[in-house]
């Protein structure tokens, strides 16, 4: 599902080179709840940019699906992540201009031509699962903390996608709204067989994931097998 | 220290009132480690927001430090703040123009006109006691989520304040950083008697708390003693 080969990432600052990615190995086939976790500026979010093709390697190679994404153009990876990909922002990243209901809905219009009543059906379940529902004309900068968060993981889930990549989706949410999006996740896994990457400091997610890879300084310094 | 008298508050939406908060009463006098818990959308930044200076109540009276802050005009209650408070925001508001550096200078230099080298050493200790200083000259956009919010923990903390509003300064950190935060405050509480007003997630902060006021639906619905 997920291949990386020699992959470093490298960032310049002038004359100085951060190396944020140091030679990383990744194998991720049948298990579909892996977490990444390590400190933080170890390079899980710059990981999962890498995956979620929203950024290109400095070297070695990325296959998603068995498409070789690290080749692909500007246009060729944005269809590719409109079709297969959905990803929580650790920052959030929702249109300021658009409500609620429309940001979940940009997804839907903007790469899956889906006909508009059965868009309202899926965009209100997703609301409902994650439980914000009566915020869906609200304007980003109208929501909580949590809720923007959580109108970031319906939009992410909202086109089935077959992988989601989840940077810290659970950061800015109490103990019940938190397992509300994990009994999500489950049961799109159960359902749709939807494979799960997350970057995360939460226990709650880690103690769900079934392989857990430990990034330190850019390496990865331990792959476990997870209690569940 | 800090006391709040039949607050309320709404946002206007249209036609419709949101009730954010409902009729708070709070009187914290000698505790310097409190703490607000509640699920999202409860009302926690609202109440933050109040307390620090950064909005006004619909109807009631806050008081910080003797100073009723709800009647002050924009002007004063800026520089209120500079002098009295720290506000660490739930989404950082770093100023993407500054350094890291630069970011924990800026209220040393707008409201303290504290010396050049006075300033540096301060600047140094804070962010060495986040654990960000090798990101000093690094732009926000540069930063990881959890660096970018010790950034604005440093820059709460730097100016020594009586009284620090923290929103979630761990959402996004890992259990050691968010210990070297805790660390932190508990050092200040102990050396300048800072006082702290959390509002959290995070059960190792909540731990900390003398006192826990528990938030449901803008309401105050349960008030305890820590186990601190
Ligand atoms: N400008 C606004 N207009 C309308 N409603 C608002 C506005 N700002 C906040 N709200 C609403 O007020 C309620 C309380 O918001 P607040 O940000 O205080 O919650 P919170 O307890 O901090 O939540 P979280 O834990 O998710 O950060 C929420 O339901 C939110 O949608
Ligand atoms: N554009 C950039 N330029 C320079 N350095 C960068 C840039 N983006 C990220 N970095 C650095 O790369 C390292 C890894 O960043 P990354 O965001 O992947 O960390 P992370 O593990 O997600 O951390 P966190 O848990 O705090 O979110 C960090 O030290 C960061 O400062
Ligand atoms: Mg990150
Ligand atoms: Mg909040």
């Amino acid at each position: 599902l997920v291949e990386l080969k020699q992959v470093t990432k490298d960032y310049r600052m002038g004359e100085i080179s951060v190396q944020a990615l140091k030679d990383i190995e990744i194998d991720i086939d049948k298990q579909s709840f892996v977490s990444f976790v390590g400190p933080s500026g170890s390079g899980k979010t710059t990981l999962l940019n890498l995956i979620g093709c929203l950024d290109k390697p400095s070297s070695g190679e990325v296959f998603v699906n068995g498409t070789a994404v690290n080749t692909l153009s500007n246009k060729e990876a944005a269809q590719f992540r409109g079709q297969y990909l959905g990803f929580i922002f650790q920052n959030f990243n929702l249109l300021p201009v658009l409500t609620t209901y429309e940001n979940v809905e940009y997804p839907l219009i903007m790469v899956q031509n889906i006909k508009a009543n059965e868009r309202k059906k899926r965009i209100m379940h997703y609301l409902d699962a994650v439980g914000i529902a009566d915020q869906k004309d609200k304007y980003p900068s109208q929501l909580s903390g949590g809720q923007k968060q959580r109108v970031a993981v319906a939009r992410a889930l909202v086109t089935d996608p077959k992988l989601v990549l989840a940077d810290e989706p659970t950061a800015n949410l109490d103990h019940d709204s938190a397992f509300k999006i994990i009994e999500l996740m489950r049961q799109m896994k159960r359902d749709f067989k939807t494979a799960f990457i997350f970057s995360t400091h939460d226990p709650k997610i880690v103690k769900e994931a079934e392989i857990i890879y430990t990034l330190e300084d850019g390496k990865i310094v331990g792959k476990k097998i997870g209690a569940s």
